[in-house]
């Protein structure tokens, strides 16, 4: 565990705390694309089946055990505790699209051809495209509220920690993971766009509006 | 042979 990886793991950790403050402060999940969170429970409770077969550190099984079951809970309050203020209308990103070539990707390229192994790859792989369902809603309603913004950045930022985690221990650990830094670097870019407007316009203390 | 690559890494 170095200071990167700690970092990323604070700002995912940090991330799902805002959304789920923000949907139970607000009693409204408006904004707040389903299919992507839908997307992002699958690939927690893909990846973290290895919870019951191996243990790792108590950290570990600890957070494992909140990505999967906070998740569970974000979609619990948008498929039913709020449902009315679900924004369904403009939450329309076709994730078939994105789940059949993940899958085929996760089935053709992993470590090893095993159950767990292959549902780790499948959950890579979606989760560096697991957002997109959700910036493209904001790119379609043009504005996403400012806490929904803070959301979106510290799960941009995430992911690009980790990248500066891999590097750190590929020096010092000889440690890479190929099918993670490729999919994480595809992940960290896919934010970029975002992560421009949010510092040039979020970061000033405007709201988040997409140029017209 | 593994039966599954420990993954430390959240």
């Amino acid at each position: 565990m170095n200071v990167f990886r700690l970092a990323g793991d604070l700002s995912h950790l940090l991330a799902i705390i805002i959304l789920l403050l923000k949907i139970w402060k607000t009693r409204s999940c408006a904004g707040i694309s389903g299919r992507s969170q839908i997307l992002f429970a699958l690939v927690y409770t893909t990846r973290y089946l290895d919870l019951f077969t191996n243990f790792i550190s108590l950290y570990n099984s600890v957070m494992k055990v909140f990505f999967i079951s906070t998740s569970c809970a974000t979609i619990y309050l948008m498929y039913v505790k709020f449902k009315a203020t679900y924004d369904h209308n403009h939450d329309t990103f076709r994730i078939g699209f994105l789940l059949i070539p993940v899958t085929i990707l996760g089935l053709l390229i992993n470590h090893d051809f095993t159950p767990l192994e292959v549902l780790w790859t499948f959950s890579i792989y979606l989760e560096s495209v697991a957002i997109l369902p959700q910036l493209f809603m904001v790119s379609k309603t043009g504005d996403a509220e400012t806490i929904t913004s803070h959301y979106l950045f510290c799960l941009g930022l995430y992911r690009a920690l980790y990248i500066f985690n891999w590097i750190y221990r590929y020096y010092f650990e000889g440690f890479y993971d190929l099918i993670a830094i490729v999919a994480g670097v595809v992940q960290t870019v896919l934010y970029c766009d975002f992560f421009y407007l949010y510092v040039t316009r979020v970061i000033k203390g405007k709201a988040l509006k997409l140029p017209a | 042979n593994r039966y599954t690559i420990l993954h430390d890494e959240l």
